[in-house]
């Protein structure tokens, strides 16, 4: 195994955890200080008053950015570059919608069901223009759930990488070495569970079919919504999330 | 056909 002795077993949690803090997007504490700036009536309405077609644009370009401080998440995790770039896209295109929606439980509040959206809080609510409320209201119902394990900022970065170095996604040419990569996380990741004394976080993550279930969702809805408004896909939509989704 | 991926990817490992 690449990382076989404990020392290197520490320094990979190094490395995941930096590779996040480095690409997390928002501070968690910004995120936390940000909770009582809540969007007013008057901005709900405004955003439910948008057009279908303009707030699937607007979203599309908030999780593009989203996915780019993924992608450049994958590229500092130890081994990910070692990768060929056919398992290095592989791994990606399967697994960056799922880190997003991971990364999401820290700008989710619990205690008045509102998400981090354009700098201000809002509930789902915020997104009927989409036309989506029952993926809205998964993805919602997702964070709450994960948002209830308070995962360290650590745990996070460990569970992430494990989420995108996954070595059944189908179509990797190199599986051993995505294998053993994967193997060194899983490593990295019950060591540090243990160090902290969290091992029980292990059983109450949610099982991977969850977060393909939501992403499917997502492609699912995004070809009902191609098929009605193609020109404004072909037009308006960032390039990386059609490459990614359509 | 990864056009944009392939381009983020070789953009350095920073």
């Amino acid at each position: 195994a690449p990382y076989a002795s404990l020392t290197e077993i520490e320094h990979l949690v190094q490395n995941v955890c930096k590779s996040y803090r480095e690409t997390c997007q928002l501070r968690l504490e910004e995120l936390l200080r940000q909770r009582a700036n809540l969007f007013s009536r008057e901005e709900v309405s405004s955003y439910q008053r948008k057009s279908e077609w303009e707030m699937w644009e607007r979203c599309a370009h908030r999780l593009t950015e989203a996915i780019q401080h993924v992608v450049e998440f994958a590229k500092r995790l130890s081994g990910f570059m070692e990768l060929c770039q056919n398992d290095q896209i592989i791994l990606l295109k399967a697994g960056a919608m799922e880190v997003v929606l991971v990364r999401m439980c820290r700008a989710y509040n619990a205690d008045n069901h509102t998400v981090f959206f354009e700098g201000k809080y809002g509930g789902v609510e915020l997104f009927r223009a989409l036309g989506c409320g029952e993926l809205i209201g998964s993805i919602f119902d997702f964070s709450h759930s994960l948002s209830a394990l308070r995962l360290s900022e650590d745990e996070i970065a460990l569970y992430t990488a494990l989420v995108l170095i996954n070595a059944n996604r189908p179509g990797l040419q190199e599986k051993r070495k995505v294998e053993q990569l994967q193997c060194s996380l899983e490593l990295a990741f019950h060591h540090h569970l243990c160090k902290t004394h969290r091992q029980g976080v292990l059983a109450q993550l949610p099982p991977k079919g969850r977060l393909r279930s939501l992403c499917s969702q997502h492609l699912e809805k995004l070809q009902v919504f191609q098929h009605l408004h193609p020109i404004v896909v072909q037009a308006a939509f960032p390039p990386l999330y059609k490459e990614l989704f359509s | 056909k990864h056009r944009i991926l392939h381009k983020l990817l070789q953009n350095g490992n920073s």
